[in-house]
């Protein structure tokens, strides 16, 4: 563990908390796509089911629990506890056109072919383009809650975070994964966009709204 | 293949 991990982590935890918290609070799940929360869950599912074959740590097991747990809290909030503030009528990316890519992928570019392996690199792929639903709703709508721009910038943060990780290890550890840090990277470019916005909107004090 | 690394990050 070192401080860029640790970071990353903590932002991606906080990230889940605002996006709970917003919903709770407001008891309103709008401009929140379901469709990327949907993606959110199947990535963890697939990623976490070595919760059963193997112990790292506390901290470890705590962390993928609560990923999981709140990846579906956050699908029941919206589908069914607040789905009539759900705006669905927005949220219509085709998710289909990211899943059957990650898998074709997963299955042409892994580390090993056993069932774990696959539907680790799978999840990796997945996770990568997870939030384009989320980011298409916004530029459909042209804008954003403050709330949601606080929860997008923690989330594209975290795997931001974890490509300082990866090179600490590598430096340190002389350790690397290439197909996290290729996928880590793609995440990270699909936010630049929104942390531009981010930065000199919503850090000012200004709603995120796109030009027209 | 390292495992470990791979189950420790989230």
């Amino acid at each position: 563990m070192n401080i860029f991990r640790l970071t990353g982590d903590l932002a991606h935890l906080l990230a889940i908390i605002i996006l709970l918290l917003k919903i709770w609070k407001t008891r309103s799940c709008a401009g929140i796509s379901g469709k990327s929360q949907i993606l959110f869950a199947i990535v963890y599912t697939t990623r976490y089911l070595d919760l059963v074959t193997t112990f790292v740590s506390a901290y470890n097991t705590l962390m993928k629990i609560f990923f999981l747990a709140s990846s579906y809290a956050t699908m029941y909030l919206i589908y069914i506890k607040f789905k009539a503030t759900y705006d669905h009528n927005h949220d219509t990316f085709r998710i289909e056109f990211l899943v059957a890519p990650a898998f074709v992928l997963a299955m042409l570019i892994t580390h090993a072919y056993t069932l774990l392996e696959v539907l680790w690199t799978f999840s990796i792929y997945l996770e990568s383009v997870a939030i384009l639903p989320q980011l298409f709703m916004v530029s459909k709508t042209g804008e954003a809650e403050s709330i949601t721009s606080h929860y997008l910038f923690a989330l594209g943060s975290y795997r931001a975070l974890y490509i300082l990780n990866w090179i600490y290890r590598y430096v340190m550890e002389n350790n690397y994964d290439l197909i996290a840090i290729v996928a880590g990277i793609v995440q990270t470019v699909l936010y630049c966009d929104f942390f531009y916005l981010y930065v000199t909107k919503v850090l000012k004090g200004k709603k995120l709204q796109l030009p027209a | 293949e390292d495992w470990g690394y791979k189950h420790d990050e989230l």
